[in-house]
C-alpha cells in the first residue's frame, strides 16, 4: 500500500467538456433549489419556517417551550431564607450582575431566583438622556441600521428578515377583511364569526373609534371613580375568550387619579411636539413614511445578568400590540448568527403606536430561558402558556385606545417602565 | 432575551451606539 501511494505515477488529464458543463448545470440546480426554498403563500407573503444548519434543526426538534416553562416552574420555587444571599451573589457573580443598585438591596427579600431575576433598580440609578431615543433596556446592541427598501431588516449582517413578518401585516379595508383573516387563518369558527358579525361593529369601533357598538341594549360606559370609561368593554366582553387572530380592546390598568393621568398623557403629548388631536398616520408598520423620512430598526441582547425589566425609550403612544406565539429560541448571538428568522420565529409582543416622527414600534422577543414577557400596562396579556400553538404569523390583537382619550393609545414617557421579561 | 425597535425618523437619524456595545436603560441610542 506505501508503494503504491508513494510510487504511483500521477497522471493528469483534462476533464471532457460534457462533465465540466454537469458540473455546471448541477451547481445551477443546487442554488436554484436553495432559492426556492424561500416558501410564498397565496397572498405573495414569505411563509417562515425553520433554516439554519444542523444544529439549528436539532435545537428545533426540542420541546424547548415547555423547558422554558419547567425552567419558569423551578426558579419561582421558594429558596430557604439562609440560602438566598449566597445563592444570588453566586449567580451574580457568575452572570456579572451589580448588587449595589438593586432595590430592595436586602437579597433575603428575594424568595426566589425568578424573583430576583425580575429585580427592580433603584430611583435615579439609571439616568436619562435628552436624546430622542434611549435605550429601553440593559444589554448590548446586536445590530442597528436602516431598513432597506425591500422592507427587509437584517438580523445580523448577512441575514434578513420581512418587516412585515416581525410586526404582523396590516390588512386593509373594512371591517369584514378582519373577520375574513381569521377565517382565511381556519382559527375562528362560523359561530364565532357570526357572534363576531351579529354585534355589527365598525372596523373603527373594533380598533379603538370614538363611536360605540351598534348593538342592541348597549349603553354607553360612564366615568366612574376617577377611571376613564373604555367604550370597547362591550366589545371585549363579547370576543372573550380571546382567540388568535382575533381583535379585542384590552383593559388598560389606570394610573392613580384622572388628574394624574391627564398630566401624564399631557406631558408625553408635548414631549411628541403634538396637540391632542394627533395625526394618526403612518403607524400601522411604517410602510408609508412621511417624505424625508426612513425607517431604521435596532436589536438589543439581554444577557441573563442583565436587569430584564424593559421601559419606554421615547415619548410614544402605544395604540395596539400583537402577540405571536411562536417558538423559544436562545436569541443570544451565537443562534442569531446561525438561525434564519429567529425574531419572527420566537414568541413575541409587537408593540405598535406613534411617536413625534411618525411609526414608532417595540418588540420584546422571548427567549428559552425568559418566556414570558410582561407589559405593564396590558393585564390581559399572558406569553408562554400551554395549549394548542396557533399557526405561525399569526396573532392576537389588543388596541389600546382606551388607555388615553386624548391620544388615543398608552402614552408613555422616555425611561418609564413598560414591563420585562420573567424566567420560564 | 432580545428587544427589536422598528421606527419612522428623519432620514438624518444617526445612532450614536456601535455594534457590541453595552448600554444601559435611558443612555442616548440616537438622535436627529
Amino acid at each position: 500500500l506505501m508503494n503504491a501511494w508513494t510510487e504511483t505515477p500521477t497522471k493528469w488529464y483534462p476533464l471532457p467538456l460534457a462533465v465540466g458543463a454537469l458540473l455546471l448545470v448541477a451547481i445551477q440546480y443546487r442554488k436554484k433549489r436553495r432559492a426556492q426554498e424561500v416558501i410564498i403563500d397565496e397572498e405573495g407573503r414569505e411563509v417562515i419556517r425553520l433554516k439554519g444548519p444542523w444544529q439549528v434543526h436539532v435545537l428545533g426538534a426540542l420541546p424547548l417551550r415547555n423547558f422554558s416553562r419547567l425552567w419558569g416552574y423551578v426558579n419561582s420555587l421558594q429558596l430557604p431564607v439562609w440560602f438566598r444571599p449566597y445563592g444570588y451573589r453566586l449567580y451574580s457573580f457568575a452572570f456579572g450582575c451589580n448588587l449595589d443598585e438593586i432595590e430592595p438591596a436586602d437579597l433575603r427579600t428575594y424568595p426566589s431566583l425568578g424573583d430576583f431575576f425580575y429585580r427592580k433598580l433603584k430611583s435615579g440609578a439609571r439616568p436619562v438622556d435628552n436624546a430622542a431615543l434611549v435605550s429601553p433596556a440593559d444589554g448590548t446592541m446586536l445590530h442597528f441600521g436602516k431598513v432597506q427598501h425591500d422592507m427587509r431588516v437584517e438580523q445580523v449582517k448577512g441575514i434578513t428578515y420581512h418587516l412585515d413578518a416581525l410586526l404582523g401585516v396590516e390588512r386593509p379595508g373594512s371591517p369584514t377583511s378582519v373577520v375574513q383573516y381569521n377565517r382565511d387563518m381556519s382559527i375562528v369558527d362560523d359561530q364565532e364569526f357570526a357572534d363576531i358579525n351579529g354585534i355589527e361593529y365598525t372596523l373603527d369601533q373594533l380598533i379603538g373609534g370614538s363611536s360605540t357598538p351598534n348593538s342592541p341594549g348597549n349603553t354607553t360606559p360612564t366615568e366612574v371613580d376617577g377611571q376613564r370609561p373604555n367604550p370597547m368593554d362591550h366589545a371585549a366582553k363579547n370576543l372573550a375568550p380571546q382567540k388568535f387572530g382575533e381583535r379585542i380592546d384590552a383593559s388598560v390598568e389606570p394610573k392613580g387619579n384622572l388628574q394624574d393621568t391627564l398630566a401624564h398623557d399631557t406631558e408625553v403629548a408635548l414631549e411628541m411636539g403634538v396637540k391632542p388631536s394627533l395625526e394618526r398616520r403612518g403607524s400601522m408598520g411604517g410602510k408609508n413614511v412621511r417624505p424625508g423620512n426612513s425607517l431604521f430598526f435596532a436589536v438589543i441582547y439581554l444577557a441573563p445578568g442583565d436587569y430584564h425589566r424593559f421601559h419606554s425609550p421615547t415619548a410614544w403612544v402605544v395604540e395596539k400590540r400583537r402577540h405571536f406565539v411562536g417558538e423559544l429560541f436562545s436569541v443570544s448571538p451565537y443562534i442569531a448568527k446561525r438561525l434564519e428568522n429567529l425574531f419572527v420565529l420566537n414568541e413575541r409582543v409587537a408593540l405598535l403606536g406613534r411617536w413625534k416622527h411618525g411609526f414608532f414600534g417595540m418588540v420584546p422577543v422571548g427567549a428559552t430561558n425568559v418566556g414570558s414577557i410582561k407589559v405593564n400596562f396590558d393585564q390581559e396579556l399572558r406569553t408562554n402558556v400551554r395549549g394548542k400553538r396557533p399557526p405561525p404569523g399569526t396573532y392576537t390583537e389588543a388596541v389600546y385606545s382606551g388607555a388615553s382619550r386624548i391620544l388615543q393609545g398608552q402614552p408613555l414617557t422616555p425611561a418609564e417602565e413598560m414591563g420585562g421579561f420573567c424566567l420560564g | 432575551s432580545t428587544i427589536v425597535l422598528v421606527f419612522e425618523a428623519p432620514s438624518d437619524f444617526e445612532f450614536t451606539v456601535h455594534p457590541s456595545q453595552k448600554v444601559k436603560v435611558g443612555q442616548r441610542l440616537g438622535d436627529v
